[in-house]
């Protein structure tokens, strides 16, 4: 449906703004490699199906290769600055501090606790959906610190965010075509989507009204 | 009968 393919080109889109803000400024800046690490994991363990072979359409397993394969890349991309740029690389380091132990653990309990049955291949997409919904605190509570984003870099956090809050009409479109009702998804993309919220009023306000992008 | 067990999104 419209709000799925809208949703994913959107997250689609959020990659390639990433990318090119990492190519573009030739640094990690207000990027936190904790919230990206945290999406390889996200990745990693939600696409472990395809390790089973049992692929729903060939539109999924590629979209599943392009996101595990991205978001290492990006990782590896990161780290090319370290070599390239060490100044600003310490500087992103030092200004991303967040403990993602406070994310993990609670991802995991919330897996063993609410899942669709007590195997390793829905324990792991469990908490994946859990770590997702969370994942991007670490880069919220890095903008919020320093108080300033490049634009490219709020470009990136809109699309992401709008990416998870356009699959919930999908979901009302599938609960209504499909009688499909996915709690796990539906209960992790509403607070995903409610963590971004405060973003995307400050997004609203300043980017598409013009000026500068400052968090309070 | 609701279903909730495929896991086809992204």
């Amino acid at each position: 449906n419209i709000f799925r393919i809208s949703a994913d080109l959107s997250h689609l889109a959020s990659i390639v703004i990433l990318l090119e803000t990492i190519r573009k400024t030739r640094q990690v800046d207000g990027i936190s490699l904790k919230t990206q690490l945290l999406y390889v994991l996200v990745f990693c363990t939600r696409y472990l199906d395809l390790l089973t072979f049992r692929w729903t359409s060939l539109y999924n397993t590629l979209m599943k290769f392009f996101f595990i394969g991205t978001s290492i890349y990006v990782i590896k991309l990161m780290q090319e600055c370290k070599i390239k740029n060490p100044v600003a690389y310490k500087d992103m380091m030092a200004r991303d501090t967040f403990q993602i132990k406070y994310l993990l653990g609670p991802s995991a309990i919330l897996a063993m606790v609410f899942n669709y049955k007590f195997t390793i291949l829905e324990l792991c997409w469990s908490f994946s959906v859990w770590l997702e919904s969370v994942a991007i605190l670490p880069q919220l509570f890095m903008l919020s610190r320093s108080g300033k984003a490049g634009t490219l870099t709020t470009h990136y956090i809109f699309a992401l965010g709008l990416y998870r809050a356009l699959y919930i009409p999908n979901w009302i479109w599938r609960y209504y075509t499909e009688n499909r009702f996915e709690k796990l998804s539906i209960f992790t993309g509403l607070l995903q989507t409610a963590l971004y919220s405060d973003f995307f009023y400050i997004y609203y306000k300043k980017v598409i009204k013009g000026g500068g992008f400052e968090l309070p | 009968e609701v279903n909730a067990l495929t896991h086809d999104e992204l």
